[in-house]
């Protein structure tokens, strides 16, 4: 069984990439083997873990041409920790074209999932990094994945996004994926001293809470715990293509990833 | 004499509408007359200084519609300080269509050029909020204005997209609006205690140093000072539909805005 997520908010720059890396890393210290596919042509996700997307050979676009470049044995495997692995499908900045060509395609959002069918006995989780839109990419990311996770700030502005969001994942549900379920919310680069943060963070429990019982797919969604602090660690890691494990492993973010990961693995664990 | 600035940058969250908004009233407050345009169909500029999109008659979106509704008359005034002013031409999310319905239309590139030449009269400053994205919308605004200012954090993942703005904003130079300048970055949520800061700064410097005299629209570019801090303040006023200066007007975000503002002031009453 596969734990497909697509980690995905429509703004940018909230900590879906940062997200998506230390949470794949640390899953895979627990000893299991996780693979991330980097959906997003600015291939931020590829960078972070050191690979660079102008050197790659085979990627997501190849994956989305037509016809596809086959490549489950071309996954890369960037890192390793006894029985645990990350696997990488990279992205490269041509696939910003794949936004518009798919277009005229439908056939198209098939193609990805039909990898993901072929790679799927090979990982126990699949982390779908999204770009910073509701375009073709993301969408295709929901379309084979079983649940979404969203990383938010907890500010007033990022709030405003939100509603758009679960609208998005409630038409692909409806419409291509009727599997599909927000499994929650995981708060970045967060300011916990602030009264602000923990006003922003109550009315999401809130809303949460109150949609438990109604036929949505986040009725079940929950806000992760803990909280992610701001922790500049986070964002020195990127520039020598390290997660937060490999460049600071004790630092406040690598802490907080790390429960991250225990929370979200112990939920999967006890199903 | 008009300064039309696009504050632009592809990336998300980077601190554009908070850079606008923040240094829109400031410069009001100085006693001059600040308009400003919300590209962004997100509304953010919108919100932030206290006007609801959902209850806005005329907008950036009847600008750009087909026969556009002429409004010079119909811009809102949102705040007044003695002589100063700040304007606003409010976004709807309606205006998200725009980003594709203009592809076909070249002419609409002019619409929102010639609302512009209608109202520069009435504004020493003109400030576009745009949004996210290369797409038509922010295209739009780089037709209109003669400057591009780029808020941006220092860290190393959002170095890399600088060079895919600065050849988007080159192309338009070639193409559309000749005159376009960049003429440097804000720094927006500024860890300033830290080297990772402190390398990407003296990295963006170099860089602008080595441009010096070559043929490229960022020859004159350079990094505002002082950068604007990290302050949690600055996240909350635009829950209270407020700038930083109607919110903490002392604050350590207020003060960096306000010391920006100057130094952007200044330097166009000095030409
Ligand atoms: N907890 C944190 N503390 C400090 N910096 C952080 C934290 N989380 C992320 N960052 C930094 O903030 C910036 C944005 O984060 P990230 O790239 O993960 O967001 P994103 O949502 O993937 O962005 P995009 O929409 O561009 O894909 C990056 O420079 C990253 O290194
Ligand atoms: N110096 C700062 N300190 C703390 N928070 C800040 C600061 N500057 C901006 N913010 C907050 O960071 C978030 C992103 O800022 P902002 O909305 O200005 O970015 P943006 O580039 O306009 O985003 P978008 O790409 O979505 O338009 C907002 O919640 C804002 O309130
Ligand atoms: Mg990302
Ligand atoms: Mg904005």
């Amino acid at each position: 069984l596969t734990r497909t997520v697509a980690f995905m908010n429509q703004k940018g720059g909230v900590g879906k990439t940062t997200t998506v890396v230390n949470l794949a890393h640390a899953v895979c210290e627990q000893g299991r083997r996780v693979l991330v596919v980097d959906l997003d042509p600015q291939a931020h996700a590829t960078l972070h873990l050191g690979v660079d997307p102008e050197s790659v050979e085979w990627s997501v676009y190849d994956l989305l041409l037509d016809p596809p470049v086959a490549g489950s044995d071309r996954v890369l495997k960037v890192r390793e920790e006894g029985t645990g692995v990350v696997g990488l499908v990279p992205a490269v900045t041509d696939q910003a074209a794949a936004e518009h060509e798919l277009a005229d395609e439908a056939d198209r959002m098939g193609r990805l999932a039909r990898f993901i069918d072929g790679v799927k006995h090979e990982y126990e989780f699949i982390f779908f990094d999204c770009p910073p839109s509701l375009g073709l990419l993301t969408l295709n990311g929901l379309a084979c994945a079983k649940e979404v996770i969203v990383p938010m700030q907890a500010h007033f502005l990022a709030l405003q996004g939100v509603g758009k969001l679960l609208e998005t994942v409630q038409l692909v549900g409806q419409g291509v994926n009727d599997q599909l379920r927000v499994s929650g919310v995981v708060l970045c680069m967060h300011d916990e001293q602030t009264r602000h943060a923990r006003e922003v963070v109550d009315d999401l429990k809130t809303f949460f809470k109150e949609s438990r019982g109604l036929d949505v797919p986040w009725s079940g969604a929950r806000v992760y715990d803990p909280p992610v602090r701001r922790n500049i660690k986070l964002a020195e890691a990127p520039s020598f293509g390290e997660t937060i494990f490999e460049y600071a492993k004790w630092c406040p973010g690598a802490q907080d990833y790390r429960a991250v990961a225990k929370s979200f693995v112990d939920e999967w664990d006890a199903l």
